[in-house]
């Protein structure tokens, strides 16, 4: 069972230009070219060395975590990378952490929802890290039922507070990565009453952590929900639970861009029209079918590259062994999903066009393509999220029991990847919301 | 259903719903392997597959006194109705960026490969749809296999190059198996030597637990 010692003869086998199909991966030369640089930027720090993920405790993990934000944070502001390239950058540090939260979900609630003076008052702070945010909805008993939330925000005209509380253990907001140990705020979904009438869930920027000693603030219980799936990775996130004891915050921290709540109690839905909120969920749909792409690709890389090392039988009277991708039962497996990462990046391409038309659509107060974009966006998430667990688990058996080893980076990109087939929704779930879209049509 | 041509037309990836009186009816025109590389041909098996589903459940669902009772009695068939729906945007999508201008040698050949063989892979993966929905028959689904086979040798030869194109750094795959020079039986060496239950010959334990079994 001797393997090849290198890919060249494979190499040389190719019967197209590999450089431009780079840049058809990337989408453009110009993204490739930024690509290419942030992952060798991250590649050639030995600070984001992942290679004893595995034998790290969690709080050694954490810590790990920890020290490579900081550096990424420094490295971002020394370099003067541009918003494009910080993205990518993280991307390739490859470690789930409190930075994902921060800038993907905590950042763009407080640009989307909130006030034109929330803006200005929060987004300097959140821009320069002054203050570190998660984005608090789930519950312990509610995930993909947002509108079951339990936790009430209820306004005191007395004070001009708003106290959160949460009624039940089951309320308690749990699995926001970044809410355990790390984040100073959150904006947390809870439902608005006012004059003893509940108005349904709403979002507010709420402070969780002493700036000074890091300290929960009083009224607050905040911590880690455990160990998860898996070895490495996402033990390094403190995915986290909060339950509030009628803890307090201003009137001004409720995101008033959608509705507001006046001085005197009155609740007054804003002329904004509530589909724009669909518009940001469209945008994160995407990005998780981009990352399907992402990690579809991952896996099959290293499935294709290993069949091709891999020798297996097929060898007579001494003579070398078959290499394990020239089986058709290799190929019936593994091209397929080669397909599919294609496949899907191709689709995301097309969704990040789509995302920015119903934007462009939506400043017009057009509203027309909403619903089908919203609803293809939820399929989409679904059906690419589910191939590419399901993918990534075929690229394993594809690599013989040494897929197994942790070594073979195809243990920790499964436990990674599966959660995306129930964050952001369920996949049945979404799945239904396509059909129930159909069956209107 | 007949009269959903005459209504306001579906626009964006339903579109193709607007088509319903000719969907429902066609019959797919492959007659030999090769029609299987015919982008419309490859369309309107997907398209007509993806309504014809959808219609069965929106009959279904007329057969229900209360809409959500109905609804609910069929989240099974309703949530394959959306798979199907959501397989045609990615095929069709794959198949647009094909018309578009892609330079470089073989890239787009290349690039068409893929897209038949996840077109094709998909109709064999869910054949009981396309066979119960009319939608092509058996010796067609016979014909797709084959150019599917095909497809596979001529995929064959470029499968490294193509994850190449990828270009993902050695530290981002993270993987001893898929190292890019492909010298993976020396470096597996290496990695299992790094592991703490490697520091030592003897491991921790054998006196208080194995010595006493041996020494019986």
């Amino acid at each position: 069972m001797e393997g090849d010692d290198n890919l060249a003869h494979e190499r040389n086998k190719a019967e197209f230009d590999v450089n431009e199909m780079k840049i058809v991966w990337a989408g453009s030369r110009q993204a490739f070219e930024v690509s290419n640089r942030m992952s060798r930027l991250v590649a050639s720090d030995p600070v984001f060395d992942k290679s004893n993920r595995a034998v790290m405790t969690r709080k050694e993990l954490f810590k790990n975590t920890l020290r490579k934000s900081a550096h990424a944070w420094k490295l971002i502001n020394e370099l003067r990378l541009s918003d494009e390239e910080s993205v990518i950058f993280k991307y390739f540090m490859d470690q789930p952490g409190f930075l994902d939260l921060h800038w993907r979900m905590f950042v763009p609630a407080i640009k989307g929802q909130g006030t034109e003076e929330q803006k200005q008052k929060w987004l300097p702070l959140a821009n320069k890290m002054q203050i570190i945010g998660c984005y608090a909805q789930t519950e312990l008993g509610h995930g993909s039922n947002v509108q079951g939330l339990e936790t009430t925000a209820t306004f005191d005209p007395q004070t001009d507070q708003f106290i959160l509380h949460s009624p039940t253990q089951t309320s308690s907001k749990w699995w926001p990565g970044g809410l355990g140990k790390v984040s100073t705020h959150a904006v947390v979904y809870a439902r608005l009453i006012t004059n003893g009438k509940d108005h349904g869930v709403h979002g507010f920027i709420v402070q969780l952590r002493d700036l000074d000693d890091h300290s929960p603030l009083p009224g607050i219980t905040i911590g880690d929900i455990g160990v998860k799936f898996g070895n490495g990775a996402y033990n390094s996130m403190d995915n986290g639970f909060l339950m509030f004891d009628k803890f307090r915050i201003p009137r001004d921290q409720m995101l008033m861009r959608l509705s507001k709540v006046t001085r005197e109690g009155k609740y007054v839905p804003s002329d904004v029209p509530r589909q724009l909120m669909y518009g940001t969920m469209v945008s994160v749909r995407q990005t998780i079918v981009s990352n399907a792409s992402i990690a579809m690709a991952r896996a099959v890389c290293i499935a294709t590259r290993y069949s091709a090392v891999r020798r297996q039988f097929g060898s007579q009277n001494g003579g070398i062994e078959t290499q394990v991708i020239d089986y058709k039962t290799q190929q019936n497996r593994l091209f397929p999903l080669l397909a599919s990462a294609y496949a899907f990046r191709f689709v995301g391409e097309w969704l990040k066009w789509l995302y920015t038309d119903v934007t462009q659509r939506l400043e017009a107060s057009d509203f027309a393509t909403l619903p089908e974009a919203h609803a293809c966006t939820a399929g989409l998430k679904s059906m690419t999220t589910s191939a590419t667990s399901d993918g990534i688990e075929e690229c394993r058996k594809l690599c013989g029991g040494h897929g197994y080893l942790w070594c073979s980076g195809l243990p920790e990109l499964f436990a990674v990847y599966v959660p995306a087939c129930t964050y952001e929704g369920d996949n049945v779930v979404l799945q239904l919301q396509v059909a129930r879209f159909l069956m209107k049509t | 259903v007949a009269q959903l041509s005459s209504g306001k037309a579906p626009a964006g990836t339903t579109a193709y719903m607007g088509r319903a009186k000719h969907l429902l009816h066609c019959h797919s025109s492959i007659r030999k392997a090769e029609d299987w590389l015919n982008p419309a041909m490859v369309l309107e098996a997907f398209e007509a597959r993806a309504l014809r589903m959808a219609v069965s459940c929106a009959n279904n669902l007329k057969k229900f006194e209360n809409q959500e009772q109905g609804f609910s009695e069929l989240l099974a068939d309703l949530v394959e109705a959306g798979i199907a729906h959501c397989q045609l945007i990615v095929v069709s999508k794959f198949i647009a960026k094909l018309e578009g201008d892609i330079k470089g040698k073989g890239v787009k050949n290349q690039l068409k490969n893929l897209c038949y063989i996840y077109a094709l892979h998909l109709i064999h993966k869910h054949l009981g749809d396309f066979l119960s929905t009319n939608t092509i028959t058996p010796e067609q689904a016979s014909l797709a296999n084959n150019q599917l086979r095909s497809l596979y040798s001529q995929l064959r030869p470029n499968a490294v190059a193509l994850v190449d194109a990828f270009d993902y750094t050695d530290h981002y795959l993270g993987s001893v198996l898929g190292r890019y020079d492909g010298n993976v039986y020396p470096k597996l060496f290496e990695e299992a030597l790094k592991d703490p239950l490697n520091d030592s010959v003897v491991p921790d334990g054998y006196h208080e637990y194995i010595r006493p079994f041996i020494k019986q």
